[in-house]
């Protein structure tokens, strides 16, 4: 379902450039739950946004259910990103000036769904992250962990094939971080493919195996 | 150094009011190393900033070094937080347009020091937590754990008698975790007093003690 084949990625700043990701290459099979760990720096999240659709590589290929992702129009892109994948950001990313129920119905709008059928759903997704009494606060009225349970809710609601998880637990106590792992355990049997950047190897042990990325190259066995 | 007799805060939103702490009683004495831990959204973070002097409380008192807090001029507040704490935020609150030398710099400006003596704790500090190579990049060139690192560097930088940190390490590796840990812990044996709050019970061991907030309020003994 997911194949990269000698994936670069290089920040230009001026005239330096950062070489975040060196030629990875890795395969994720519909269905797979799949953590992805290694040390700060390593390159997890500029993977995470090149599997999203959400940045470029600089070199190398992505294939998504087979199709090169780099030779897709932008609309084609927008309409996988928007369908097929949900992204939990390890920032987040919420609209700051909408309440959270708002902020979840948001890719249910750009599915074309009714309003009062969105609502029904945006209520659903955050009573099951445990936010039911708090859909009307915004996200600066909320606690680290809070948001980043609206930022998980938002990113299953419209049910999409693949969800791509930036450190979804890193700001929840353990209780939290077990009942959001519940959650993806469920839609992963149900068929949903999980990728999931965690530094926890509690929640990477949920997984079916673990990808280590160092200083932009997939490593085999353990690190850290 | 640390009193506070039944602090309260509540947030008021139109008119739904957010109770977040409800009465809570606690002293740390000066050089301890205190982790603070509780459920997301138990009130850890409120408690954090009103320490802090960054917001005050609905009712009950603090005192910080036997002084009534409340009872403080503007000024003696600002120089309180300037030069007597330093504060790792939960959301790090770099500024986007510095870099990341000049991001750590700011306590020092505050403090009136010479901009190359200032460029040199720079550095220093940086390197301390990994990031000596990265001294040009904005915020928003950094991988998530980076941000956090400059975050704890620019709390550190100033020698701060106490040191307040929101969860220093939930975006970190273990790795990195442990290299920050370390320097918590040669700064507390340095006698300088550190409170912290975790979701990592492995965290919570290099502390001396952990006190449990759970629902706005000190709970005794060991929950999640
Ligand atoms: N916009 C950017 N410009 C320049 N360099 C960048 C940019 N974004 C990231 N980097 C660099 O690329 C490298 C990889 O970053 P990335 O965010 O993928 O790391 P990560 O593995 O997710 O780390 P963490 O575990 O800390 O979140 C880092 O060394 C970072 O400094
Ligand atoms: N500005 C605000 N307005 C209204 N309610 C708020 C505001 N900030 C926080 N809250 C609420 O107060 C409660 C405590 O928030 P706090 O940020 O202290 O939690 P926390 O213990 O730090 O949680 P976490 O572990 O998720 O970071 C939460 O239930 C939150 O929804
Ligand atoms: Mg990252
Ligand atoms: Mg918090």
């Amino acid at each position: 379902i997911i194949e990269v084949n000698n994936l670069e990625k290089e920040y230009k700043l001026g005239k330096v450039s950062v070489p975040a990701l060196k030629g990875v290459n890795t395969k994720i099979y519909s269905g797979e739950f799949v953590a992805i760990m290694g040390p700060s720096g390593s390159g997890k999240s500029t993977l995470m946004h090149i599997l999203g659709c959400l940045d470029t590589a600089t070199a190398g290929d992505y294939f998504l259910n087979g199709e090169e992702v780099s030779k897709m129009k932008k609309n084609q892109l927008a309409a996988i990103r928007n369908k097929e994948i949900g992204f939990v950001f390890q920032t987040f990313n919420l609209l700051p000036h909408l309440n959270i129920s708002k902020n979840v119905e948001l890719p249910l709008m750009y599915a074309g769904m009714h309003k009062s059928e969105r609502k029904k759903q945006a209520v659903k997704v955050l009573q099951e992250v445990g936010l039911g009494n708090r859909l009307q606060h915004k996200p600066n009225e909320l606690s680290g962990g809070q948001r980043q349970r609206v930022a998980i809710a938002r990113a299953i609601i419209n049910n999409p094939s693949i969800i791509l998880a930036d450190e979804p637990t890193g700001n929840l106590d353990t209780t939290s971080g077990n009942d959001i792992l519940s959650i993806f355990t469920e839609l992963n049997k149900l068929g949903h493919t999980i990728v999931m950047v965690t530094h926890d190897p509690v929640v990477a042990k949920k997984a079916s195996r673990v990808v280590y990325i160092v200083d932009g190259l997939i490593k085999d066995g353990a690190v850290d």
